[in-house]
């Protein structure tokens, strides 16, 4: 599904050159469900942001299902994003006006007008299964640290996408909450044929995960397939 | 060096009241290394933020370094979570318009009074000690997830606190990053005899933990102390 031919980012920001990915490639199969695992600061990010058309690469070629997406305009890249890829930011993202169940529902409305009936069963299954229910008209800031990462869950999974990014999705939830979690991915992934990529230093997905690709100073360490899980 | 007697925190924004404490009590000895767990949405950040006197109880007692901080005013709490408290926030909480280096150094100038001389000193050996002298003049948008952690880290280490509340400080941060960072708490914790209290999933610092208390919708469920680490 994704396709990636020596990768590279910079960030320009007034001083020294930062480069957070200097040349990375990788291949990741539909349906994967595998984790990008490394140092703080070793482009992790960097990299979901690039697959995920939230940033544009420096150098490189990536392909996502089929499309160049570092030649994507930025409204071609918001279609394109909308389309098929849903993200678990690593700060969550929430909007702050909005309820819980209305930053779930947002992406239905905005991104692929679906209709009222229909949007509400998708919002409120995916709400009951991350267990937010009863928190579902609270507002980010009435919510815990780990209620609103499940917020962000649930809104990136309610457009059944074809590719999930999660970047650190389970760092603010304990074990049970986090391994519930973890089955409604594969659940979503075996039902829905998902591709799910994660971004993590969280063992319990790393353990989960079919494949590892390990980042180090923005270079691609190794890669390796284990056992599926 | 903390007491709590039937410590109980009701939110009231409209709807429902949420109890999220719902009568606690507990006593956490001086240079005590301890750690709250819990569930997702029991009440760890609500508890941490009444001892910090970031928020108040809506009822029961809370001692800290001898002082009843339900009583203080706006203005005292600020002086005395000044003085005494160094707070890692579970959203890190940073200032975004300053660099890494001069949001570790806000408390000194803001709340200390500390020379520039000191100052400088002061800071960047903390900036050392969370390894993130080569990042000191980003700012917070321009670092990882686990940078802006460690800055947060750094920033509620270098008053030299008596007591530091860590709200799930280690949660961004990769195996070996986490380690070093648990090290040198405890190392701050012998030669200034300070005292943690943490909030955390990460077994890693449970591990590490002298005693655990844990929290269950609100009630804590049990404490108990293991050996030494
Ligand atoms: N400002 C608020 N208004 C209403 N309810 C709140 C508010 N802050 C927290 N709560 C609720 O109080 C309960 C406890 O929240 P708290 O943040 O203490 O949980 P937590 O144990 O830190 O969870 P996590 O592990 O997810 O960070 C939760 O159900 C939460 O939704
Ligand atoms: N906007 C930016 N400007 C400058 N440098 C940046 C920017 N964003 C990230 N970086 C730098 O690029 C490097 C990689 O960052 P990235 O966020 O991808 O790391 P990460 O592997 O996700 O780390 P963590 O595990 O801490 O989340 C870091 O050194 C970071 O400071
Ligand atoms: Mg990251
Ligand atoms: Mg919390």
């Amino acid at each position: 599904l994704i396709t990636g031919q020596d990768v590279s980012k910079v960030y320009h920001n007034g001083g020294v050159p930062i480069e957070a990915l200097k040349g990375v490639s990788f291949s990741i199969e539909k349906e994967a469900f595998v984790s990008v695992v490394g140092p703080s600061g070793s482009g992790k990010t960097t990299l979901l942001n690039l697959i995920g058309c939230l940033d544009k690469p420096s150098g490189g070629r990536l392909l996502v299902a089929g499309t160049d997406v570092a030649g994507l305009g930025r409204t071609d890249a918001a279609i394109f994003r909308g389309s098929h890829i849903g993200f678990i930011f690593q700060s969550f993202n929430l909007i702050p006006v909005l309820t819980a169940y209305e930053n779930v529902e947002y992406p239905l409305i905005m991104v692929q007008n679906v209709p009222a009936a229909q949007r509400r069963r998708q919002v409120q299954d995916l709400i009951a299964a991350v267990g937010m229910s009863d928190q579902q008209t609270k507002r980010p800031d009435q919510l815990s640290g780990g209620q609103k990462q499940r917020v962000a869950i649930a809104r990136a999974l309610v457009t059944h996408p074809q590719l999930v990014l999660a970047d650190e999705p389970t760092a603010n939830l304990d074990h049970d909450t986090a391994m519930g979690i973890i089955r409604l991915m594969k659940g979503i992934r075996k039902e829905l044929q998902t591709t799910f990529v994660f971004s993590t230093h969280d063992v319990r997905i790393i353990d989960e995960a079919e494949g590892i690709y390990r980042i180090e100073d923005g270079l691609l360490k190794e890669s390796h397939n284990q056992g599926g899980g």
